[in-house]
């Protein structure tokens, strides 16, 4: 089962 | 002040039609290169980066940097009366409440001017990390659509596998599962009809194709799409245009 990142974990800022 | 004079108005209809469904509100970032924005969607999944260059205008003048904070369905209302050849003119004055809007005949027949309030938008400008990419994946902007389109009908997302034998993309879903499996290619005839695949590292990578299908919303912007992918990071898929980019960043699926 795969879940959804959020470009917040790799974007400074986010 | 901003005065911005933009050739063909196809491009800035085309360019807000490709971004209005995942971004409703921006901040339009002038400055002496030109025009820009960056904006995520609401669930922080995707994120939108567009560059206008000044070069792409004629003549393009911005005094001091200004944020123009736009409601991009109601821009994108406004443009729907720019015929895709006409010329529009942007202005806007330092501090403005107001973009005023332009759109002349090829032949100058015809003067259509408009005025669209502005909104205060606080926005946070990421740091998105220089990345060298183990992947740089290009190929025709109508078969990445095609593709996109295709799986979506199968499965919610689409496992990207980037290797030396092609790149491939792979759905399964309760129907069951399908595939499309790319070869490099060379058309020096047409190079936007070419696939090349550029690899560091093979890159396997899932993403929702939801968003995927979303940003080929682009695809009238461009002949070729360029995936850049590298593991553990978000997707970059960039859209070059005369003039300036769309560029797309999707966060990847993981596993829980």
């Amino acid at each position: 089962k795969s879940k959804q990142s959020s470009l917040s974990s790799f974007f400074s800022g986010a | 002040m901003l005065e911005a004079r933009l050739a063909q108005a196809a491009v800035l209809k085309k360019t807000l039609d490709a971004i209005k469904e995942l971004v409703t509100d921006a901040n339009f970032d002038c400055s002496d290169g030109g025009i820009s924005l960056q904006a995520m969607d609401n669930s922080h999944v995707a994120l939108v980066s567009l560059l206008l260059r000044a070069d792409g205008f004629e003549p393009y003048r911005c005094d001091r940097n200004l944020a123009l904070g736009i409601n991009l369905n109601s821009l994108s209302k406004v443009l729907r009366s720019a015929q895709n050849e006409d010329i529009i003119t942007l202005k806007a004055a330092d501090d403005p409440d107001n973009l005023s809007l332009t759109f002349e005949s090829q032949n100058q027949d015809r003067i259509s001017e408009y005025e669209m309030k502005l909104m205060d938008i606080d926005q946070e400008h990421l740091g998105i990390p220089e990345t060298a990419y183990a992947a740089v994946i290009t190929m025709p902007a109508a078969e990445f659509q095609r593709i996109c389109r295709d799986l979506s009908g199968i499965s919610e997302s689409v496992t990207i596998d980037a290797s030396k034998d092609g790149v491939k993309f792979a759905s399964a879903g309760d129907i069951g599962n399908g595939s499309v499996t790319l070869k490099q290619t060379h058309n020096p005839e047409e190079p936007a009809l070419s696939t090349s695949i550029e690899l560091s590292e093979s890159v396997t990578l899932t993403f929702s194709l939801k968003y995927l299908v979303n940003f080929t919303k682009a695809t009238p912007l461009a002949g070729a799409v360029t995936l850049q992918m590298s593991n553990d990071v978000p997707l970059l898929v960039e859209y070059k245009m005369e003039g300036g980019y769309l560029r797309y960043y999707l966060a990847p699926k993981i596993q829980d």
